[in-house]
């Protein structure tokens, strides 16, 4: 998907540091 | 006497009571438990007091003490909730429930309004989504020209900023998430309902006995 056509929010919450997910990851 | 099961609870300094925390919470006691397990050993990978600093934060997010993330320090600063510069138990066993699967939808789209409006000034404004993107476009090693970025930002307040005034506010941003419940995506981490079975060793440091009376 061309980020141009994407919302920039959508774009922001792919950014690693959004997913909290790692923080279970031993 | 008959025999009957009664909670005893043994109290540790440095956190707050599982019960208490439970019953505030979607999480049960042994869920708190656990999650007491995982507090304990990021809160004691660089400075073993009880508290999780920043840096701590971005080891357990990164695995790297020092990579800095705009993203993580937002989150941070939202988990420090008596913004004391460090998260305590507390904080992070509240914080986390947002995150839960239960967890009611209002508050997940609370947490992210005042996690995307960095200034605390009740609106998200263009400048601070632009300099979100260029975090973001930063930490993924992909480059935009300035003209796409801010068609990027044209087409998002386009969306989203309803009354057009410049700025996404709280029913706006509301507004935006029901037609776009993706951005939630992020305030939903499954593990948490499997949090016993990835902490089984809160059973052996329980604070919580049963006992027959």
């Amino acid at each position: 998907i061309a980020p141009v056509t994407m919302n920039a929010f959508e774009l922001i919450s792919t950014s690693q540091g959004l997913n909290l997910s790692s923080l279970f990851e031993k | 006497m008959g025999c009957f099961h009664s909670k005893v609870i043994k109290q540790v300094p440095g956190h707050e009571d599982p019960v208490i925390l439970a019953s505030q919470t979607a999480f049960t006691v042994s869920e708190v438990e656990a999650l007491f397990e995982l507090f304990k050993s990021i809160s004691s990978s660089l400075i073993d007091d009880g508290l999780i600093n920043r840096e701590e934060f971005q080891l357990a997010l990164f695995k790297n003490r020092n990579k800095e993330n705009l993203f993580a320090n937002r989150i941070f600063d939202l988990f420090d909730v008596k913004q004391k510069g460090v998260i305590d138990f507390g904080d992070f066993v509240r914080s986390l429930n947002v995150f839960h699967p239960n967890a009611p939808q209002e508050d997940k789209i609370d947490f992210t309004f005042k996690l995307y409006d960095m200034d605390c000034t009740g609106c998200i404004e263009r400048h601070e989504v632009k300099q979100m993107l260029i975090a973001l476009l930063c930490e993924s090693e992909m480059k935009l020209a300035d003209e796409t970025v801010e068609a990027i930002l044209d087409k998002t307040f386009l969306d989203a900023d309803v009354n057009q005034d410049g700025k996404i506010d709280r029913s706006e941003w509301q507004n935006l998430v029901s037609r776009n419940p993706s951005l939630l995506k992020i305030m939903t981490l499954p593990y948490l309902r499997d949090i016993t079975t990835t902490f089984p060793s809160f059973v052996f440091n329980s604070e919580v006995e049963e006992v027959a009376t």
